[in-house]
């Protein structure tokens, strides 16, 4: 017998727990709330699991401090280039998207790939044709700026380094611990 | 990285996963979230995953798929597979983030081999739980 059940994650990576305030952690915790209800409540009135994942997914990327949707990292030329996916158990059916810029909710557009084409995987220019054709929400730069992001770009600017998920360290030696070059 | 995985009332699976990916990447680098099989996977015969991590290693260890095939073909059940891939294969090659997943009787798990984690699940036995671990 199965019963209802819903996991999320923010990401992993470091935290350092000096860098982890009281304040930051409530606000992170409220975040990870407001998604486990989001998708929860699909599955609490019945819906379908496919539609519980999107719902907590779209929720997480709307919150700055996760990598996705309005809090994604910088690139190195300064955008925000945002992959996605979703698969459904019950069908084997899925949609993925990569490299997309300036859509709010990049887990809608994969979802939609999905359900409203014949492909699995689309990217870069042709996926926001896509996404424009099926009334996905567009955000400007603006949207996507946050300054925590913006420091850790210039930082690893600085350093010529990539950095993982959540990685706030600020010194050469920390990013040094870090690079994926 | 953000994901989910749920399970239905009709025992149904599904998983997603989002990411803005890495900071400074170049070259329209994309890592594991997109790739079915690698960064997110569902079958209701066995699982539902999402992954988060380093995404070169996860593509390299065809880390979601890895999970059902195991369950599917081994035999194992859910929390063994996840320990399988995230603290032994991809420990092997280095991949450093974690997988969460849900089975097709609603069972979820978490397993991480990072330093960091943000994580939260809810079912219908009434377990609601929000971590961040350090």
């Amino acid at each position: 017998m199965s019963k209802l059940a819903l996991a999320i994650h923010g990401g992993a990576g470091t935290i350092l727990r000096s860098q982890m305030t009281a304040d930051k952690e409530a606000i992170y915790r409220t975040a990870l709330d407001e998604a486990l209800e989001a998708g929860y409540k699909v599955l609490r009135q019945g819906g379908a699991a496919l539609d519980a994942v999107v719902a907590a997914v779209a929720s997480l990327e709307d919150c700055e401090w996760f990598n996705a949707g309005k809090g994604s990292v910088f690139t190195h030329q300064g955008h925000h280039e945002m992959d996605a996916a979703v698969m459904d158990g019950q069908t084997g059916r899925a949609g993925a998207v990569a490299g997309v810029r300036q859509i709010k909710n990049p887990i809608l557009l994969a979802q939609s790939i999905m359900d409203h084409s014949e492909h699995i995987l689309l990217s870069g220019e042709g996926a926001m044709a896509f996404a424009r054709e099926h009334g996905l929400a567009f955000e400007d730069d603006a949207y996507f700026y946050t300054p925590h992001r913006y420091k850790q770009w210039q930082q690893a600017l600085l350093e010529d380094r990539t950095l993982l998920d959540h990685d706030d360290r600020e010194t050469d030696s920390d990013l040094e611990e870090k690079k994926f070059g | 990285t953000v994901g989910a995985v749920a399970c239905d009332g009709h025992g149904h699976l599904a998983a997603a996963t989002s990411t803005g990916g890495m900071t400074n990447k170049k070259y329209n680098r994309i890592g594991d979230s997109p790739l079915i099989g690698c960064g997110t996977y569902a079958n209701n015969n066995t699982c539902a995953v999402s992954c988060t991590g380093h995404g070169e290693k996860f593509i390299q260890a065809v880390a979601a798929y890895d999970v059902h095939c195991l369950m599917e073909y081994k035999g194992l059940g859910l929390p063994e597979a996840l320990r399988m891939v995230v603290n032994e294969k991809l420990v092997r090659i280095r991949g450093e983030g974690g997988i969460i997943g849900v089975d097709a009787s609603g069972n979820t798990e978490m397993i991480f081999n990072s330093e960091g984690m943000y994580r939260g699940r809810m079912d219908a036995s009434g377990v609601k739980e929000i971590a961040i671990y350090k």
